[in-house]
C-alpha cells in the first residue's frame, strides 16, 4: 500500500457515498445514469468474486464488500426506491456497445484463460468505459448539478491516482499490470473533458454547464 | 505472474 493507492480508494470511496448521499438526501436519481450505475455493479460483482477464493488483507476485503453492496445499493434506489425520479428519457446510451467489446477483448487479451482471470480482465475493460453513459448523459442534457460534478470528480481522481500507484510500484517493486494500466489510462482520458469543465467552472462556484 | 501481485489493488 502506498499514498497515491490510499487517497486513490479513498476517493473512490468518497465517489460512491457522495452519490449514494445526493441520491438518499434529494429522495431523486434525477441527472444519474442508472446504466453506468448498472455497469459498476457488474463491474465489482466480476472482478471481486476472488473474495470467494482469496483473502489479502481485512482492508482489502472491506473495500471490496463495501463497493459491491454499495453499487447494488444505487442501483436498488435508482430503479426501484426512486424509480419515478429517474431520468431514463436521457439515459439512452446502448450498454451493448460496451459489454460485448468488454467480453471479447477479456476473451482475446488476458493473463491467463481461467474463468475468475477473464471475468476480472473483464471487469477492468468494462470498468474504463462504465462511466460514458453517465458523461453521455451530462452531455446530452448540457449541465449537470454540482453534487453529481463531484461524484464524477472524485470517481475520476480514483484511476488518475491508480496510475501514480502503478508508476511508484513499477519504480519501487519492479511489478507492473499492462491490461490494467492501458484500461486505467484510456479511463482517465475519458475524464479528461470533464476534469477540465470542472476546475474552470464547478470550483468556481459555477454550474457545470456545456456550451450550446 | 505478474497478477498475482496485481490481485492486492482494488
Amino acid at each position: 500500500m502506498n499514498i497515491f493507492r490510499l487517497i486513490g480508494d479513498l476517493s473512490h470511496l468518497l465517489a460512491i457515498i457522495i452519490l449514494l448521499r445526493k441520491i438518499w438526501k434529494s429522495r431523486s436519481c434525477a441527472g444519474i445514469s442508472g446504466k453506468s450505475q448498472l455497469l459498476f455493479a457488474i463491474v465489482y460483482t466480476s472482478r471481486y468474486l476472488d473474495l470467494l477464493t482469496v483473502y489479502v488483507s481485512m482492508y482489502n476485503t472491506l473495500m471490496k464488500l463495501v463497493f459491491i453492496a454499495a453499487s447494488y445499493a444505487t442501483c436498488y434506489l435508482i430503479y426501484l426506491k426512486f424509480k419515478a425520479t429517474y431520468d431514463h428519457n436521457h439515459d439512452t446510451f446502448r450498454i451493448e456497445f460496451l459489454l460485448v467489446p468488454a467480453v471479447i477483448l477479456a476473451l482475446l487479451i488476458n493473463h491467463d484463460f481461467m474463468a475468475l482471470e477473464i471475468l476480472w480482465t473483464f471487469s477492468i475493460y468494462l470498468e474504463s468505459v462504465a462511466i460514458l453513459p453517465q458523461l453521455f448523459m451530462v452531455s446530452k442534457t448540457g449541465e449537470a448539478e454540482s453534487i453529481t460534478s463531484h461524484y464524477l470528480f472524485a470517481l475520476g481522481s480514483y484511476r488518475g491516482l491508480y496510475i501514480l500507484n502503478w508508476i511508484y510500484r513499477y519504480a519501487m517493486e519492479d511489478h507492473y499490470d499492462l491490461i490494467a494500466i492501458v484500461a486505467g489510462v484510456v479511463q482517465t482520458v475519458l475524464y479528461c473533458d470533464f476534469f477540465y469543465l470542472y476546475i474552470t467552472k464547478v470550483l468556481r462556484g459555477k454550474k457545470l454547464q456545456l456550451p450550446a | 505472474h505478474s497478477f498475482r501481485v496485481q490481485k492486492d489493488e482494488l
